[in-house]
């Protein structure tokens, strides 16, 4: 473990918190992509399926429980609690779109051809595009509510700080991991935009509409 | 290789 790598995590469960507070306070899932809820929700079940077969640490276990119940809650309540304010007609991304290229590489390159090797792989490579329905959503309101920036940015800082635990475990543990590093950098492009504006107007106490 | 380890990050 390493500061990069621990910031990374808290910056995770801060995004995943804040979205879970958001719909609840609010009642209001208004500019929240579900599609994007859907898409994290597989990630985790299908990153996380090792919770019973190995354990790493306490820390491990504990955040990966959590991520899971945070990801199914949030999705409970989009689609369940809270529909009526779901935005169905602005949440249009064609997710297939994702999930079949998604596949096709977790079986042509992954480590290993094994399931569970399989299933980390395609995790991994889904969580490189799930925040595409939100950003596209995002682009096709024209705006988002300030929380909802905040929930992006920690979400893209996570994975930008995860970038930089790789560049740490690389120099110090001789630990390196192409698919996780390549997926990471490809995320954390995507954000490059959000973050611009972001910074240039949220954090200027403006809020964020498009286009800029 | 190494990354074939048990995946150790959340």
């Amino acid at each position: 473990m390493n500061i990069f790598r621990l910031t990374g995590d808290l910056s995770h469960l801060a995004a995943i918190i804040i979205l879970l507070l958001k719909i609840w306070k609010t009642r209001s899932c208004a500019g929240i992509s579900g599609k994007s809820q859907i898409l994290f929700a597989l990630v985790f079940t299908t990153r996380y399926l090792d919770l019973f077969s190995s354990f790493i640490s306490l820390y491990n276990t504990v955040m990966k429980v959590i991520y899971i119940m945070c990801a199914y809650a949030t999705v409970y309540l989009i689609y369940g609690k809270f529909k009526a304010t779901y935005d169905g007609n602005h949440d249009t991304f064609r997710v297939e779109f994702l999930l079949i290229p998604v596949v096709l590489l977790a079986v042509l390159i992954n480590h290993a051809f094994a399931p569970m090797e399989i299933l980390w792989t395609f995790s991994i490579y889904l969580e490189s595009v799930a925040i595409l329905p939100q950003l596209f959503m995002i682009s096709k309101t024209g705006e988002a509510e300030t929380i909802t920036t905040h929930y992006l940015f920690f979400l893209g800082l996570y994975r930008t700080l995860y970038l930089f635990n790789w560049i740490w475990r690389f120099y110090f543990e001789g630990f390196f991991d192409l698919i996780a590093v390549v997926a990471g950098l490809v995320q954390t492009i995507l954000y490059c935009d959000f973050f611009y504006l972001y910074i240039t107007k949220v954090l200027k106490g403006k809020k964020l509409s498009l286009p800029a | 290789a190494d990354e074939l380890q048990e995946h150790d990050e959340l």
